[in-house]
């Protein structure tokens, strides 16, 4: 869900 | 990877040279604002051994590049900070705090300051930019650096297409501000680009 997007990205 | 070639590409040149002409110390104090104000997720959150890996790469060398600038001889002696004078203080950091305020997604300190350091990462090149315009001929090895630089914003640019498609993947702020810096790019990019194709040096109008 959009509410927990996961800031996985350097 | 390729931030990470321009780090070690950077730091070849530095301890092969023995000098940083031609190098921006400020652009690399803009990174390290950078990295500080988004990796705070270190302390909270993990994602990867990969992503945590290199989060403390990216932090640690980018710390180590402007101690060996701005202190430690020789290379600091030859550190000209007449040349690499770009005010990011007032012109980049006061504009991304407040961006990073607005266009926040929610009002927790770890978004604001994840947004202001997406804003702030697309104009860090700027300080570098300057100098070597100012410069006008530049340094193969610095030409790759600044190349490297560029260039992995814009693989960014591919994958966030793949992964629109492939996961439904949505990051306006990120696809902005990447969209932003590689633009700054261009330019350098055109003149490097012509330079390699001509096998001349790169010299900047």
């Amino acid at each position: 869900g959009k509410e927990e997007a996961v800031k996985d990205e350097l | 990877m390729l931030h990470l070639m321009s780090i070690l590409l950077l730091l070849w040149k530095l301890k092969k040279s023995k000098s940083c002409v031609g190098i921006s110390c400020r652009m690399q104090e803009c990174y390290a604002i950078v990295f500080c104000l988004r990796y705070l997720d270190l302390f909270y959150q993990f994602i990867s051994v990969y992503n945590t890996a290199m989060k403390v790469v990216f932090i640690s060398s980018t710390f180590y590049l402007i101690f060996l600038m701005r202190f430690q001889p020789p290379v600091s002696a030859t550190y000209d900070r007449t040349a690499d004078s770009f005010p990011y203080e007032q012109y980049l950091l006061g504009p991304a705090a407040v961006l990073g305020f607005i266009s926040a997604e929610e009002w927790s300190i770890p978004e604001i300051f994840w947004t202001a350091s997406i804003w702030l990462e697309s104009v860090s090149i700027l300080p570098q930019l300057i100098l070597l315009q100012q410069l006008r001929e530049v340094e193969n090895l610095t030409a790759e650096f600044v190349a490297t630089m560029g260039a992995y914003r814009f693989f960014y640019i591919l994958n966030w297409i793949y992964r629109y498609f492939a996961e439904g993947y949505v990051n306006w702020i990120g696809w902005l501000g990447g969209i932003v810096q590689t633009g700054l790019y261009v330019d350098f990019f055109y003149y490097y680009a012509m330079s390699k194709w001509y096998g001349q040096k790169l010299v900047l109008p």
